[in-house]
């Protein structure tokens, strides 16, 4: 599909970080 | 393909340069572009061409009488909407411009739909129906072909996992970024998907972050305890198939938001909108 790169237009990282910790484990 | 000594041909700077997404509605830039594509395959003479939905490389097949098979997923299957009822402009846009080059070539116009060039030929998906089944109004009457698994499942290291990729959502590492994973206890790698993006290969690792190009899922896959990704069909499959947990921030594309939601739905990931 469109090879546009999400750099730029994104969440705060701090917040990615924090989602982060809300995911389940690695199989 | 380098590393299996195969051939290859890389496109000249012009046709590079040229976004498909954008550009295939305009006659000119498309005929010229399907030119290109019919006189690479005069010099490569295949048996078959398969493609990754270039639009031109299709109609170029057409001319030359060469089969050809198509890489898709669900939303490049004609009729398929992301709201359930719209066919969205990617799709319908183009139209005018290819019926033109069709004519041009003596070749049927194709209706209302971009993809249904995709449907003169073979469409195959990189999964298995299980995990990507395709539905849509014209399945029956498509010629829709599930690959399975293109990729080796990575043994992994379960809880042991600890590392975390960013998959084309950071271009290089700045302080904003430093600063939140900061605590994170693995190390952290970063592929930018093309050398113009941000960090230039060979940039210096600052501390736990290691930032290239591209990084081998099967080298670094095992150690990985989740992904942030931008929601691409590969990656997104990749991480399911593989049981990596992932954040997946698609940005304003419809495709990736799709892809994203899917792996949110199987319980396998988070999507965060900008």
């Amino acid at each position: 599909g469109p090879a546009v790169d999400v750099t730029g237009d994104r969440p705060a990282w701090s917040d990615v970080r924090a989602a982060l910790d809300h995911l389940p484990p690695r199989l | 393909v380098q590393a299996a000594g195969w051939p290859s041909k890389t496109y000249p700077p012009w046709a590079e340069a040229v976004d498909p997404w954008l550009s295939w509605s305009d006659p000119d830039v498309l005929m010229r572009a399907v030119e290109l594509d019919r006189q690479t395959l005069r010099d490569v003479a295949p048996s078959m061409v398969i493609n990754d939905c270039r639009i031109p490389m299709v109609i170029a097949a057409l001319a030359e009488g060469i089969q050809f098979a198509t890489i898709c997923q669900d939303n490049q299957v004609p009729g398929y909407c992301y709201d359930g009822s719209t066919i969205p402009a990617t799709w319908t846009l183009p139209v005018d411009a290819i019926n033109k080059v069709l004519a041009l070539l003596e070749i049927d116009p194709i209706a209302d739909d971009a993809r249904w060039l995709f449907a003169r030929g073979t469409m195959a998906v990189p999964s298995t129906a299980e995990l990507e089944p395709i539905v849509g109004p014209y399945v029956e009457e498509l010629d829709i072909v599930h690959t399975g698994l293109l990729n080796k499942q990575a043994s992994t290291s379960g809880s042991r996992a600890a590392d975390l990729l960013f998959y084309r959502t950071a271009g290089s590492a700045d302080e904003e970024f430093l600063a939140a994973f900061a605590d994170w206890n693995g190390s952290i790698y970063i592929a930018t998907g093309e050398t113009m993006v941000g960090a230039a290969p060979g940039e210096p690792s600052r501390g736990r972050v290691q930032i290239g190009t591209l990084w081998d899922l099967d080298a670094i896959g095992p150690g990985l305890r989740a992904v942030v990704h931008h929601g691409g069909h590969g990656t997104t499959l990749r991480c399911i198939a593989e049981g990596i947990p992932a954040v997946v921030l698609p940005g304003p594309n419809p495709e990736r938001t799709a892809n994203g939601e899917r792996a949110e739905r199987l319980g396998r990931a988070i999507v965060m909108h900008a």
